[in-house]
């Protein structure tokens, strides 16, 4: 049974990029069959990963000129779709096409071999982010304690009770994912406290991802944490991470 | 003469609503008169100031409930116009509306008495973040020295250079604003360096917003860091961009 994840939050720069990555890699060390689908039209994943350029993107299969399967391209020990600028055109034509929040679901159930299916969101509320969260059985909200990613959280959640009512009723947060920890700061932890306090309804993740500066230099090598600086904070975290995420039960 | 300034940046979380709010008030202290105008439907920036409920939007000025002058509210020795979330449904609603573009340019001209008019964008090339490209006359355009930062660099510069070809011929971008600044990282320097080397036909501001832990802590009061925290490295750092801004000169 494919574990479909939509990684979201409509704040920008909250780690969605890096978590699909480095989650995405860690679950695939496991041994795990692990596809990353990069939903967000400025291809940050795909630009992480070296896979945008001369690539087939999703607007291709969406458009029907490749299948799914015959797109998915292999870096990092991971599969992966990459995505380019012309997904925002692709989106703009979409508006008003009926059904058009149902295509990434669609096209999903072509790739039953994956054990877990992680989806690299765009910081908006766009066609795309919206196929994600209708395709998805789970989101994971990556998360910055900062007084700014409050409101982002308020508006997420409002987003995820608007899709569950009209287009994925069985829609789950599986957690929410604090991330750039830095746990001497005291605002975080006033931030990290009033989350917790206000969304006690809510799953947060026991895995804390750190500030790491390796996370932030991976990506110019364009490999994961595990391949670049596999003994540090941010490879534990996301190793960590990852066992939450597979042992995880409704 | 107005001078109409788009802080933008597709990335997410570069810092876009805190340096609205800094530089804004900052520019307001030298005895400028300063509009600031919440353009993102995450309405970050009017939360920020506490200026999102119980208010006019600016999607009530664009749809003539209340003109422009009117919906202008009062916060930290500012003024702002805010923004709420019925601001995404208004930019589908505009879809393939011809001029869609002008709006904001259109409606600014209602507002001469301003020395500086700032608009806050949304991480994204959206119908409104278009018509800040369009109705400013400089962009500023704030960004991470990070690895992910650098292809959103990239996509950001072939939106403007299609914006004054389409729609606004004079734009220019007064500069590139390197933020949340750690000079002790040696990716900071790499990525600041590439920066310099690849886009030397780009101004890049001599001042650089250093990483301040005051800057994020100032929201949660809804104040500027010059109100929260005056004698810190970000009210220094925004006072030096301040005098850079009003100097320029083309
Ligand atoms: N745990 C971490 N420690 C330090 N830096 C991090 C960490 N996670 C991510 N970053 C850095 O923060 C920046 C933003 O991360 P990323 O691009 O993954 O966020 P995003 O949510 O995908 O952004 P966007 O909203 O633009 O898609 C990047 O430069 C990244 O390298
Ligand atoms: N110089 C700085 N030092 C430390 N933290 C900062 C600095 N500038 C901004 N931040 C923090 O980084 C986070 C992102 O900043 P901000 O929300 O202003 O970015 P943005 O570009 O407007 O994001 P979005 O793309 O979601 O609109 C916030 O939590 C903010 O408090
Ligand atoms: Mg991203
Ligand atoms: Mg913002």
């Amino acid at each position: 049974m494919t574990q479909i994840i939509a990684i979201v939050n409509q704040k920008g720069g909250t780690g969605k990029t890096t978590t699909a990555v480095n989650l995405g890699r860690a679950i695939a060390d496991m041994g795990k069959r692990v596809l990353l689908l990069d939903l967000d039209p400025q291809g940050s994943l795909s630009y992480y990963l070296g896979a945008n350029s001369n690539v087939w993107t999703i607007s291709d299969v969406i458009l029907g000129d490749i299948s799914l399967n015959n797109a998915i391209i292999q870096r990092e020990n991971l599969e992966i779709i990459p995505a380019d600028i012309s997904l925002a055109d692709l989106e703009v034509s979409l508006a008003g096409y009926p059904q058009r929040e149902y295509i990434i679901k669609k096209l999903l159930l072509q790739a039953p071999q994956y054990d877990y299916i992680l989806m690299d969101c765009s910081p908006s509320l766009s066609v795309m982010t919206i196929n994600a969260l209708t395709a998805a059985k789970y989101i994971i909200i990556p998360l910055q304690m900062e007084v700014l990613s409050i409101h982002g959280l308020e508006l997420m959640l409002e987003t995820v009770e608007r899709i569950k009512k009209n287009l994925n009723p069985t829609l789950e947060i599986m957690g929410i994912l604090p991330l750039m920890y830095d746990r001497k700061r005291r605002i975080t932890q006033e931030v990290l406290a009033h989350i917790v306090k206000t969304y006690s309804f809510l799953y947060m993740f026991d895995t804390l991802i750190r500030m790491d500066v390796k996370l932030v230099e991976a990506p110019s090598y364009g490999k994961s944490v595990f391949s670049y600086a596999p003994e540090t904070n941010g490879a534990q975290d996301y190793m960590k991470l990852a066992k939450e995420v597979v042992t995880y039960d409704d």
